[in-house]
């Protein structure tokens, strides 16, 4: 099946959103 | 609470699998046995998606703050970061040496790496490392067949590319049967 793929950037992009904090 | 499945709240990013972080200490003094090792480990929290993985990420020290001898591991859930698990027992691991002050930031793109999928090895990957000794630091990933020469030698590129290491850098792979055999892991 499809794997859930993100790269670095976009998992660091996610760090300072808001539903991270 | 224990046992209560870790769900993706709305609106955040799930990740391909659920990850629990562990993390354990060990006094240098005693002899490294697996019965101790097995009460020295603790596990601090699992992670379904990418803004919870940062919730908890963000609250832990990072490692190279660490003193003496302690491990950060970040594991698939379900498998116990100890050579003896069912997923662990007919694998192996990559180990990468690592001049002190150097742990916290490979730590934390070797995790990047394995939450995103990048190792593109199916089932293989197994979990993370991040090993806090006094003189080197020590990063490892796991994966489950050692003998899958595929998945080994794309799991050790994938390293080099999303690590950028340095070209000289000594990376091994160690089985866990001879882990267990010497009883040491690196």
């Amino acid at each position: 099946g499809t794997r859930i793929i993100y790269d670095r950037k976009f998992l660091l992009d996610r760090r300072n959103s808001p539903l991270a904090q | 609470p224990k046992g209560k499945e870790v769900m993706v709240p709305p609106g955040e990013h799930p990740l391909q699998y659920r990850y629990t972080f562990w993390y354990s200490r060990r006094t240098p003094s005693r002899p490294a046995s697996t019965h101790n090792y097995e009460q020295n480990i603790r596990q601090f929290g699992t992670v379904a998606s990418v803004e919870q993985f940062w919730r908890v990420y963000s609250h832990i020290v990072r490692p190279g703050d660490l003193t003496g001898y302690s491990d950060f591991h970040l594991f698939k859930e379900g498998i116990r970061p100890l050579w003896e698990d069912d997923a662990n027992k007919n694998g192996g691991k990559w180990i990468i040496r690592l001049r002190k002050g150097l742990a916290s930031r490979f730590w934390e793109n070797i995790i990047l790496a394995m939450l995103g999928e990048q190792f593109m090895v199916g089932e293989e990957i197994c979990g993370v490392v991040v090993s806090i000794r006094f003189q080197e630091d020590i990063l490892s990933i796991w994966n489950k067949t050692a003998n899958d020469q595929l998945s080994t030698v794309r799991i050790r590129d994938t390293l080099r590319r999303v690590l950028n290491l340095p070209p000289n850098t000594i990376m091994e792979y160690k089985t866990h049967t001879d882990s267990l055999k010497d009883n040491s892991s690196f």
